[in-house]
């Protein structure tokens, strides 16, 4: 599964 | 934060600036596609709904509101204040060819099956494209005024550094987001015969006027 991404870019 | 995302994200206000610019000074929105700055609007509005609730930094917060607060301005200029000088009849991409296909990809292919995850992946999506109906109005009129042409390499630059700026999060800190990365191939790839025309042209002092 893929982990949940903390979007950290604009 | 590396210099290629730092240096993307500088072209990419340029260029949100180069076009307020152009609108302010020339009093005009001649040559641009409403329906591309609709979608962008729509890729801001999508993509920062978590401006309140997830805070990365002061840069990334002050980025997102400017970002957010031009886009939506920029749609207001064209059709409401220099709605005269708006060129409907050469602004006629059909927005819901994007729109839909945008979105379900975005519901099929994504990292989380969340609204917020969601929205992300449709803007994601959504910005890889949303150039097209200008691209597609400088191809039916033949050209571009100078400055738009600025405005458009300054916005294909953007994403084309933020490729760079994958590889290297890629290589030094371990990070990879494969829907951030194909899309923004696929976008920098839609530039591509625009940059040639742009280095070949306008970079000589010429107008860009596309082969009739």
């Amino acid at each position: 599964t893929d982990e949940k991404f903390e979007h950290d870019e604009l | 934060m590396n210099a290629f995302r730092l240096v993307g994200d500088l072209c990419h206000l340029a260029a949100i600036v180069l076009l307020l610019l152009k609108i302010w000074k020339s009093r005009s929105v001649a040559g641009l596609s409403g329906k591309s700055q609709i979608l962008f609007g729509l890729v801001f509005v999508t993509r920062y709904l978590d401006l309140v609730t997830n805070f990365v930094s002061p840069y990334n917060t002050i980025m997102k509101v400017f970002f957010l607060s031009s886009s939506i301005a920029t749609v207001y200029l064209i059709y409401t204040k220099f709605k005269a000088t708006y060129d409907g009849n050469h602004d006629t991409f059909r927005m819901e060819f994007l729109l839909i296909p945008c979105a379900l990809l975005a519901i099929v292919v994504n990292h989380e099956f969340s609204p917020m995850e969601i929205l992300w992946t449709f803007s994601i999506y959504l910005e890889a494209v949303a150039i097209l109906p200008q691209l597609f109005m400088i191809s039916k009129t033949g050209e571009a005024e100078t400055i738009t042409s600025h405005y458009l390499f300054a916005l294909g630059s953007y994403r084309g550094l933020y490729i760079m700026n994958w590889l290297y999060r890629y290589y030094y800190e371990n990070n990879f987001d494969v829907i951030a990365v194909v899309a923004g191939i696929v976008q920098t790839v839609l530039y591509c015969d625009f940059f040639y025309l742009y280095i070949t042209k306008v970079l000589q002092g010429k107008k860009l006027q596309l082969p009739a």
